[in-house]
């Protein structure tokens, strides 16, 4: 089972979009695949339809609730654990649990149902929750527009995962950045993509969790259907099937499929 | 002193681009302006140039210093109180203080400098910092785009700002919302712009702080200057001062000055 954090502290940069879009991608060549809405904003949830006010991800961090109690399944092969916008309070609500990082990935140790993929979307921010986030999976997907604000922050996101390596989850491993709502046309995304790939250049070899961080080739190009589909409550193969959004994303899953994390 | 506060929990809006070149237009326009960067990632200090590790609104709110120590001057009539990534922790560090949602408060209200304008650059989230700016300011401007998350999230913004008006600052109010990386050749843009209308519409003339909140008639156009600004440490009006992003800033400071609250 293959679990991967969705993750970009910046916010609007096509987490979402990426997450909802590579689950259904996965579940569309077989994979059996669990979506994780951890963002209180519910908009993986909202992006497949789903309405709030059922058992969400809140109940399962804070109320303990079993994690199959919470979930749905949407299409053939995927299933949403939802979100809910109580989920916001949780920074302070889980402030003084002991070992408050790890309660996600005890919830999935504790699910005996198996999956091929774990896929989670994580809110535009470094705390609790996408800190659980990082405590559970093997692998972290940075989407990264190709804008100065970029490589701002990716220093600190690149700090945080090595603190989880080394005091919450060994095992977890930077996979790759993807570059999303990329834009051939303008200097500013290819300078951006050069100097990202600079930066992670300098980290390779080293014993640090980034040290094998790629970018995909396969780059997300901007297309208003991506930003279209949500509304109808869809990801966008069941909306556009056969636009520039959907030809990407496809490719970006099977550029993951292949590409796994040497353990 | 018109004090203002840049927020939406939506990431990657146009937040901290609006703070900025709206900042730098009212300056332009003869008006004393203080930006005050609320935002960890320290974002509105990147694009004005000004680096890391010196002190910061953290040392302000967190250790108690004036926040006359922490203000620098970027231009003629443009201040800047900068942020600092440490600012992360504030949510956790700043859980049992007495009245954690008022300190900004205070630090503007010790402080003599007697400025036309505040504005204050919020982070993607509605937690204790952005908390902070809604019990200072006595106007929020919303910067909004026209995709389908977009009102999403409106309903919460709108519910915490009651509760700000109700528990620590009955003169907060919602002056309007900005539609920012707008694209007129989009049907989605100009279809969520009319629900955005409706949305408005429905309360008005309740007894709500967002009951006069209108859409700015300047709409922000997409325009990769804007993106390409911040490398340079400059505002829109530095780098480009003829393009799009520098004329709809320009207008949008000018409907500013003219619409006020009525307190
Ligand atoms: N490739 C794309 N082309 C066009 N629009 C896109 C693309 N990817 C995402 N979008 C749109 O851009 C906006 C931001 O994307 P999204 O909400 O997925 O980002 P996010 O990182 O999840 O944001 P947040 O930080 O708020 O969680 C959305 O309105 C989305 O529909
Ligand atoms: N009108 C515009 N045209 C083109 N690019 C823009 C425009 N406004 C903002 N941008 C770019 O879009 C990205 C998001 O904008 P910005 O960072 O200001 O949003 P934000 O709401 O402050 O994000 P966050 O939620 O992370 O604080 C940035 O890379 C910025 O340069
Ligand atoms: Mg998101
Ligand atoms: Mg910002």
């Amino acid at each position: 089972m293959r679990k991967i954090a969705i993750l970009n502290q910046k916010g609007g940069v096509g987490k979402t979009t990426t997450a909802v879009n590579l689950a259904a991608a996965l579940a569309g060549m077989g994979k059996k695949v669990c979506l994780i809405d951890l963002d209180p904003q519910a908009h993986a949830s909202a992006h497949l339809g789903v309405s709030l006010g059922i058992t969400s991800i809140y109940d399962v961090l804070v109320q303990s609730k079993p994690i199959e109690q919470a979930r749905l399944q949407i299409d053939n092969n995927l299933y949403l654990v939802p979100s809910d916008i109580n989920l916001a309070a949780a920074e302070v609500e889980l402030a003084g649990v002991v070992g408050r990082e790890l309660l996600l990935r005890d919830a999935l140790d504790n699910d005996s149902e198996d999956f091929d993929y774990i896929v989670i979307d994580c809110a535009p921010s470094l705390g609790v929750l996408s800190l659980n986030a990082l405590a559970c999976v093997h692998e972290i997907l940075i989407p990264l527009q190709p804008h100065y604000f970029a490589l701002h922050g990716l220093g600190k996101l690149f700090e945080t995962t090595g603190l989880v390596a080394r005091r919450l989850n060994s095992a977890v491993k930077i996979l790759g950045v993807i570059v999303t709502l990329f834009e051939a046309n303008t200097k500013l995304g290819h300078e951006v993509v050069t100097d990202l790939q600079e930066f992670l250049e300098k980290s390779q070899g080293q014993n640090v969790p980034w040290a094998n961080a790629k970018i995909f080739q396969t780059k997300i190009r901007r297309n208003i259907k991506l930003a279209e589909c949500p509304s109808y409550g869809k990801s966008i193969f069941s909306y556009a099937p056969s636009c520039n959004g959907a030809e990407d994303y496809i490719k970006l899953a099977q550029e993951i499929e292949i590409k796994q994390v040497s353990l």
